[in-house]
């Protein structure tokens, strides 16, 4: 028997519209401690990780672990019916269960709905416990502008690391162009930009993947980059209350 | 533009 809660279905709505760009068929893992759902993108290159933490749910009750394969394009068809001040509950009856029931509820409506799952035999990474030499948090809509306005230029984006701040650039055919946010310590949270950094990077990315996984932005006004020379950079956008959805890139090695 | 290496060569299946 598995139950899952959100108070603000729309966090739910974001989550999923955050994600279809990058994965297509996940497997979402529902335990006592919460959901957690880990996928690559169609090109294996980049690798998606979400986790919500039990206690940040409104009712949340899983007996046994449960492996429930769904097709992201149509579990947005099911959240499109539903509006994004409802409150969304996931739940299932059975220990291996061939469908996902969504109930939509609303002051004055309630729907219900059943997502048709399948069996997805994908095998989960070993994500590393890591310690970055390079952790920034900035505001999240500032790092999605400068990655969209420098990936209209290059479709690989520098970023170097100081002590000062976190520098963007890009050289591409028609030029090149940089830009540097320094730290603040701004008392308004969502405006600061924190660099902690042990040793300076200089790594370049493929921009585009960036651009995908934007979109949760809304999740988040701040986002959270980590890196180390050489290893794939943590692009974390923290959910309020709930957990973390997490995008992981392996840097561009220069040919 | 330079070599881009899929994750799975950093990550390990479990």
């Amino acid at each position: 028997m598995f139950e899952a809660k959100f108070e603000d279905g729309g966090l739910f709505k974001k989550i999923v519209e955050a994600i279809k760009e990058l994965v297509k068929n996940v497997n979402l893992e529902a335990n006592g401690t919460g959901i957690s759902l880990q996928a690559m993108d169609t090109s294996h290159v980049a690798l998606v990780a979400l986790q919500l933490n039990e206690k940040g749910f409104k009712k949340y009750r899983c007996e046994k672990s449960l492996t429930m394969g769904l097709s992201i394009e149509n579990l947005q068809k099911i959240l499109k019916c539903s509006g994004n001040d409802d409150q969304i509950t996931l739940r299932t009856q059975d220990e291996e269960p061939t469908t996902l029931s969504f109930t939509f509820e609303s002051k004055n409506r309630i729907s219900e709905f059943q997502l048709n799952l399948m069996s997805l035999d994908q095998e989960q990474l070993g994500v590393p416990d890591t310690e970055y030499s390079s952790v920034v948090r900035m505001p999240s809509n500032e790092f999605t502008k400068i990655c969209r306005e420098l990936g209209n230029i290059n479709e690989a984006i520098g970023i170097e690391t100081s002590k000062e701040g976190i520098k963007f650039y890009v050289k591409g055919d028609i030029g090149e162009g940089q830009v540097s946010v320094k730290i603040n310590d701004t008392e308004k949270p969502e405006e600061r930009v924190e660099c902690e950094v042990d040793e300076p990077v200089n790594l370049s990315f493929a921009v585009r993947y960036f651009n995908l996984f934007n979109k949760a932005s809304a999740l988040s006004s701040q986002v959270i980059l980590s890196m180390s020379q050489d290893q794939p950079l943590v692009i974390e956008y923290i959910i309020e209350e709930m957990g973390s959805l997490k995008l992981y890139l392996a840097p561009k090695i220069n040919d | 533009q330079g070599i881009q290496n899929p994750i799975t060569m950093f990550f390990k299946k479990t």
